[in-house]
């Protein structure tokens, strides 16, 4: 279970 | 220009298959350093990296930096007119409106020629920070398919926990739970059916396995998967390509977090 997560919350825009 | 010679069209057609189920439109980006991408797909979950260096063609030729903006079931549809073993040319102005490609059969009888329009796309990079990772898996690339198929079967949501004493797959759903665990053992007959685990503390996350299952698309490019995992970062699977010349397919995959 769990929230999922954005790849956004840990990489960020260059 | 660039013009860059592919001995095996399976590659490429290999390459579009994997990560077409997860990415629409994306820039291949052309640089003497090789082709490279970049592309989230729509819900930002899962992040596609793909690297094909210039070694990875013979010859390779790319003066410039030109951005390729593809639609995938485009190109999936002119790659279907490619044999597997044919020769693959990509071929391209600089700015071009159009990619070329030129399928040659190995016996050189017959050769297809396809120009696919380009698309304008903006697209954002994101910045991939290096990674010490807590936990590496190594481990047949059939058998991680396997696992995530079978468990995608009990629920939607698998963890995995990496130890000293292995790494264990665990899915609970409504009708029950399952579990698969791996240990650490070398094959020195077959190495390609090895598991490696090397670790230097202990992990566990949780993560989709639809998107695990979209990954493992790619599991025809390469023998062995290598899983990357730290506490509270995206996941790792990561398929080599072409042997040896530092190319590769890389899906970066958020966790699920709390309960």
């Amino acid at each position: 279970g769990g929230k999922q997560s954005s790849i956004l919350g840990f990489f960020g825009k260059k | 220009m660039l013009e860059s010679r592919l001995e095996q069209a399976d590659l490429l057609k290999k390459v579009v298959e994997a990560i077409s189920g997860l990415v629409n439109d994306c820039n291949f980006d052309c640089n003497d350093s090789g082709i490279a991408l970049q592309a989230m797909d729509n819900s930002h979950v899962a992040l596609v990296s793909m690297m094909l260096k210039a070694e990875a063609f013979s010859p390779y030729r790319c003066d410039r930096n030109i951005a390729l903006g593809i639609n995938l079931s485009s190109l999936t549809k002119v790659l279907r007119a490619a044999q597997s073993s044919d020769i693959l040319t990509l071929k391209a102005e600089d700015a071009p409106d159009v990619v070329n490609l030129v399928f040659e059969s190995s016996e050189k009888d017959r050769i297809s020629e396809y120009d696919l329009k380009l698309m304008d796309i903006d697209q954002e990079h994101l910045g991939i920070p290096e990674t010490e990772y807590a936990a590496s898996i190594s481990m047949p690339s059939n058998e991680f398919q396997r696992i995530c198929k079978d468990l995608m079967n009990i629920s939607e949501s698998v963890s995995i926990e990496c130890t000293k004493e292995g790494v264990k797959f665990a899915a609970a759903g409504d009708i029950g739970t399952g579990s698969v665990t791996l240990k650490q053992h070398s094959n020195v007959d077959k190495p390609e059916q090895s598991v490696e685990i090397d670790l230097s503390e202990p992990v566990a996350l949780s993560f989709s396995l639809k998107y695990l299952v979209n990954f493992t698309k790619a599991t025809s490019l390469a023998s062995k998967v290598k899983l990357s995992l730290s506490n509270e970062v995206p996941l790792l699977v990561e398929y080599e390509l072409s042997g040896g010349n530092s190319s590769y397919l890389r899906f970066y995959l958020a966790p699920k977090i709390g309960d």
